[in-house]
Formats: C-alpha cells, structure tokens, sequence
C-alpha cells in the first residue's frame, strides 16, 4: 500500500515533467526534479521506487519516458467520463475549466435539481434533471463525479452515484460524506485550505 | 514542530465540532470524534496532545471549549482581510462563497489585468486594477492572497504580493510559484486532485 503523501507528490513531479516536456528538456536528475519541487533528491528517488526503475545512471530520467509511466501509475492515461452534480456558481467555474481535459478527465455532463437550469448547457455541457442520473451515469459509463451542491445535500447525492455506480467521488461540500468502500473519494474544502494557510503564517513569525 | 497532516485533520476536528455544536451536543468523546472522519481514537488524541490537553476524563471533549481552543490554533479566532486576485470564472465563483467569512477571512478586494473588469463589483466585493495592488493591500491591511489567475502570470503576482507585504498565499493557479521564506503557501490543483482520485478508483480494484 502506497502512502498517501507519495502519490500525492507523484502528480506534483507529473506536473513539472509536463512542463519540462513543453519547454524542450530531455533529461532531468532526482536533484534537478527535487529542487523544483522544494524536495530532497532523496525523497524523489524515494517515491519513484515505490513503482518501478526509472533512471539511468549518469543520466537520470528520461522525461518522457517519465511522463508516460507515472501517467500509466496514476491512471490519466485513459480517459475518464465525469459527471458534475449542482451546477452553481462553483460548479459553472469547473464546467469552463480546460486543466482536467488536460489530464484525460472529461466532464460530459452536469446535473441540478432546479427546473429552470435543466435543458440549458454550460460550454458544451448540458444540465440534466437528476431523475436521469442513474440511467446516463450508466449509458454513458461515467466513472467519476464532482459534487457541487450545498453541504445538506451531499450525502444523498453521493448515495444516489453509489447505487448509479459511480467508481470515485470528488467532493467539494464541506461535510463528511460517508461511503462503502468499493467507491473512492477526495474532498477539497477551500475553507480548510485558507486555515491551513492562517495557521502556517502564524506560526512562521515563531519559528 | 507540528506535522502538516496533523494540522490537516485538525481542520476536520473542527469542521465536525462545529457541526456538533450546531446540532446542540455539548460533549464527545474521541471515538466518537474518530469515527466521524474514520480515524482511530488514538490518531485523535495524539493530534490533540500536540497542542495541549483538552479532554475530561470520563465525560470527553466539551464541544464549546474545543471549537474556541482549535480556532485559536488555526488562528481563525480573528479576523483576516484577504484579496482575490484574478476576477475571471474561478475567482468570481470563489467571491460569491460564504464558507470563508463563516471561518473567519472575509474577501475584500479583487484585482485583475482587464480594463473591462475594473470598477465593477462581484457582489459586495469591488474589483481594482492591478496597479493599486501594493497601495490597497497596505492600506485595507489585507494579510492573504488569493492567485486565481493564469498560470504563467501566477509568479510574476506573487512577486508583486510579497513586496507589497502579503503573508500567506493560496493558489490556484497549476504551478509551482517560488516564495521567500518570510511568507507561508497553500497550493489547490484541482486536476491534481481528479488524479489521486483515478489513482485510487485503480488501486482499489487490486487492494
Ligand atoms: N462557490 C465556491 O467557490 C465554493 C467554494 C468552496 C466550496 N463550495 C461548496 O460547493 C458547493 C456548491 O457551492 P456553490 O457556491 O456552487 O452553491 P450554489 O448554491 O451556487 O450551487 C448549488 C447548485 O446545486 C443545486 N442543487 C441543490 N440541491 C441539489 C440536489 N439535491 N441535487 C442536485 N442539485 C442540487 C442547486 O440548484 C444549485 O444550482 C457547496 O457545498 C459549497 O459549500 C463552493
Ligand atoms: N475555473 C476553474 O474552475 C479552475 C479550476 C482549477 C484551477 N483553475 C486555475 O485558476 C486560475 C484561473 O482560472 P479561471 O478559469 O478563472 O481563468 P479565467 O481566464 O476565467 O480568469 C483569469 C482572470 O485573471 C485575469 N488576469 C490574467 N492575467 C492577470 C494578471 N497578470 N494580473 C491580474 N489578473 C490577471 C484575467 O483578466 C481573468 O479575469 C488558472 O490558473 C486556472 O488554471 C481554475
């Protein structure tokens, strides 16, 4: 079992590598790839053998060759169908964003309980009434969804993507949804973040 | 030095107490607060150690007293002026969100590059140009910053944010940006997060 915080600075050394692959470079050390990240060379060479062999001596990695494993590691080397339940004001701003087709994430529908938003679309994208959830989750195997509705309905939202079979929940109400463990999830609570960013200024002034 | 998942899951401590405390329960104990977030009762009272000592024995937290004592150690027990920057979708989603003030950090200013967008308003929350950034961070004493804006223009404001005296930066923007050390970061890379969530879905399945 990988630690979390490994696979987590997997997609930040995807994300750089991406970059880099951009920009022209070829090759790159653990200490080059580290020092981007504000990471040791060690903790790079660390995480990468939790998965495999990847550098070549004298070397180093083989940017693309890196890109193409950590992306096959992490899954985003396929396509995922996403669907967007609540489509709000957060949920509109995650509609129009182009960072997760990117990544091979395709958001291909939304859903909201409010008449008047049913029928239209955002981008590309069109509102669903959530009496379809079920049978389009299953018709157009999407696997993964966000959830954008208000804290109170979260969880029975999360229930009704279970019973749809949906494999993995991005959740971004702040509330604690409970799920069995055959379906994934993440939770992103913004609140949360700028605490954790309150108490690190707080506490770099006694460091 | 406290560990940086500690003071992640004290947020979660908090966000459930103040539910609790909503719902009119007085007490818990640290099984209960466990077995909300599915930790063990032993994570909870180590994560609490590091800060001091909190529980009665016998009876468990008291909700009122644990609330006041994490919000003092997030430092959300005050108030922070924080300033989103970039008004485009993201920002104008996150400007409309209530769940910041509610902990403590009210928006009270926006600023972006795009003469169009100047002068107008996103709810209550006036957007400046960019070149009164310095000034009104001064002047408003605003602490935080929020980078919602294109990633190849994330490091050249952050720059700009910490000649003009920000102490905490949280960004959006999927990039690393590069910081003294005099002043704190948060990153979110919401695509990062859709890829923890396809790494999971995956693994799952062989666990
Ligand atoms: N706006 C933000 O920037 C932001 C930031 C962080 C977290 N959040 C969280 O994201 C969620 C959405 O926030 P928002 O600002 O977009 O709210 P919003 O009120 O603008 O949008 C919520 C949408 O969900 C729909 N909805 C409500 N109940 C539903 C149900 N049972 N089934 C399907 N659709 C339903 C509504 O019709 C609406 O369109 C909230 O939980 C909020 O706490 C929002
Ligand atoms: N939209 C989303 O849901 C979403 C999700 C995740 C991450 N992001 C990230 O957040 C950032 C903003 O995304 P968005 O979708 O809101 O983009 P956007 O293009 O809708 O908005 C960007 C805003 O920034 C302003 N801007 C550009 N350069 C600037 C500068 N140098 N100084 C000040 N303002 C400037 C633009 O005028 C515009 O209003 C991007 O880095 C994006 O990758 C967005």
């Amino acid at each position: 079992q990988v630690p979390k915080a490994v696979v987590n600075r997997l997609s930040f050394y995807l994300r750089e590598l991406q970059r880099l692959l951009r920009d022209g470079k070829e090759t790159i050390s653990s200490r080059q790839l580290g020092r981007l990240l504000e990471f040791t060379d060690a903790q790079v060479r660390k995480d990468l053998a939790y998965f495999g062999h990847f550098g070549y001596p004298g070397i180093g990695y083989r940017c693309d060759e890196l890109v193409t494993a950590i992306r096959k590691i992490l899954a985003t080397d396929q396509s995922w169908n996403v669907a967007m339940i609540g489509a709000g004001n957060l949920g509109r701003a995650l509609l129009g964003y182009g960072g997760f087709e990117q990544q091979g994430f395709r958001v291909i529908a939304a859903f909201d309980a409010h008449p008047k938003k049913v029928g239209t679309s955002i981008g590309t994208v069109p509102i669903h009434p959530m009496d379809q959830l079920e049978s389009l989750i299953q018709q157009q195997e999407i696997k993964l969804a966000i959830i954008a509705v208000p804290a109170p309905a979260a969880q029975e939202v999360a229930d009704r993507l279970v019973v749809a079979g949906i494999e993995g929940i991005l959740n971004f109400a702040p509330v604690t949804i409970s799920l069995p463990n055959t379906v994934s999830q993440v939770g992103v609570d913004l609140a949360i973040e700028l605490e954790q960013l309150s108490f690190s200024v707080c506490n770099r002034k006694f460091a």
